[in-house]
Order: C-alpha cells, then sequence, then structure tokens
C-alpha cells in the first residue's frame, strides 16, 4: 500500500 | 535527509525563534494571531503524540519535543505575560469551522482507524489551514510589522520547501504520503497571495501594508 508510510518527517 | 527537507526544518525553527523574539523584544503580541498560536499548538500535540512511543531518530525526537514544548510557550507568552484587549478584538476568524472540518476531514480520508493515525491525518488538515486567523488579522490591519512578515514568510517556507522534498523522496525511494502532500499543497497555496506581497514589498526594504 503506497499510502502505508513510515512517519518520518516534521 | 536531503537538502529540501532539512532547509524546510531550519525555516520552521527560525520561524518560532523570530516569533518568540519579537515577542519579547517588543513585550508585544500586537499583530500575532492567538488562535493561530493555539491551533499550531494543537497541530503539534496531535501529530507528535507518537514521541512517546514511536523512535524514528534523535533529530526526529528533539524537534518534535521543541515543536510541541514551544508552541506551549508561545500561548503561554500570549495569554499570560502579554495579554492585551485590542489583539484580541481583531482576531476574529471563527476557528471552531477549521477544527470541526479537518475532524470529519481526517475520519473520511485516515490511512488507517486507530488513535494515532486519525490524529495524524487530524494535524495535517488542520496545520494546512492554522494559518488562517494570523492572514485574516493582517487583512483586517491592512499592514503589519517586519518581524511579523518574517515570522509568517519563514513558517510558509518551511512547507513549501517540503514539497521539492516530497519530489526528491517519491523519486529516491518511492515513498508518497498522499495526505501530507495533498495537505502541504494547500496550506502552501493558501500562503501564495502573502508571499507575493512579501516578495514586493518586504524584501525590496518597504513597509508590509496591503492594498
Amino acid at each position: 500500500d503506497a499510502n502505508n508510510v513510515i512517519h518520518d518527517e516534521l | 535527509m536531503n537538502v529540501f527537507r532539512i532547509a524546510g526544518d531550519i525555516s520552521h525553527l527560525a520561524s518560532i525563534f523570530i516569533l518568540i523574539h519579537q515577542i519579547t523584544i517588543t513585550k508585544s503580541v500586537q499583530g500575532i494571531s492567538f488562535k493561530t498560536q493555539l491551533l499550531y499548538s494543537i497541530v503539534f500535540i496531535t501529530r507528535y503524540l507518537d514521541v512517546t512511543f514511536r523512535w524514528v531518530s534523535l533529530y526526529i525526537f528533539a524537534m518534535k519535543l521543541f515543536f510541541i514544548a514551544s508552541s506551549l510557550y508561545i500561548i503561554f507568552l500570549m495569554r499570560n505575560r502579554f495579554r492585551t484587549s485590542e489583539v484580541t478584538k481583531l482576531d476574529t476568524f471563527p476557528i471552531v469551522y477549521l477544527l470541526a472540518g479537518s475532524g470529519v476531514l481526517a475520519l473520511i480520508f485516515t490511512y488507517d482507524y486507530s488513535i494515532t493515525e486519525v490524529l495524524w491525518a487530524f494535524s495535517l488538515f488542520l496545520e494546512s489551514v492554522a494559518i488562517l486567523p494570523q492572514l485574516f488579522m493582517l487583512q483586517r490591519t491592512g499592514q503589519a510589522k517586519t518581524l511579523t512578515t518574517h515570522y509568517i514568510f519563514a513558517l510558509g517556507l518551511y512547507r513549501a520547501l517540503y514539497i521539492p522534498n516530497w519530489f526528491y523522496r517519491y523519486f529516491a525511494e518511492g515513498r508518497f504520503d498522499t495526505l501530507a502532500v495533498f495537505t502541504g499543497i494547500v496550506q502552501t497555496l493558501i500562503y501564495s497571495d502573502f508571499f507575493w506581497v512579501y516578495y514586493n514589498r518586504v524584501m525590496k526594504g518597504l513597509n508590509f501594508e496591503l492594498p
């Protein structure tokens, strides 16, 4: 899933 | 970490230091929207709750703590140290709609129905419109102190710089965060009129005045 991103930004 | 992201984060830090500097040097919160600052506190708290259980890096950890703490400090300065009633009179944007709208959109577009994911989505939608009370106030007064405009510019630049960062990460890592990109672009568009006036007046050494 392209939207399953790790929240590694601010 | 690419150069756009670093530059964006530095710009974000700079905006906060400019704002705190302005408030403490002038001992005044004139021209600064408390409502916008309140929304940013809500944005940081809802988005960075994960600092307590998700480890990404020391950089992310320190920045998250800084953004939560500094936004609460600004709220404290505005409410308890330098509060004036004339500022409150101009700060009339109905933020309840921004909060409610962000809540509804977060429930529709969240990636996953967990509390942290919904709050994350909520914080993205809310951040994209959090500057509106400040811009509305600017619109009403028609002018602003130069430091205030530097603050708004640095804050807008932070989100604008994240756009090339997302391009970079999409091509370099195949990473694409639809919600962050969409809300980030909306947020940058909201700043566009302001950027235009800032470019034409403040960067040419003139006072910020709306036509």
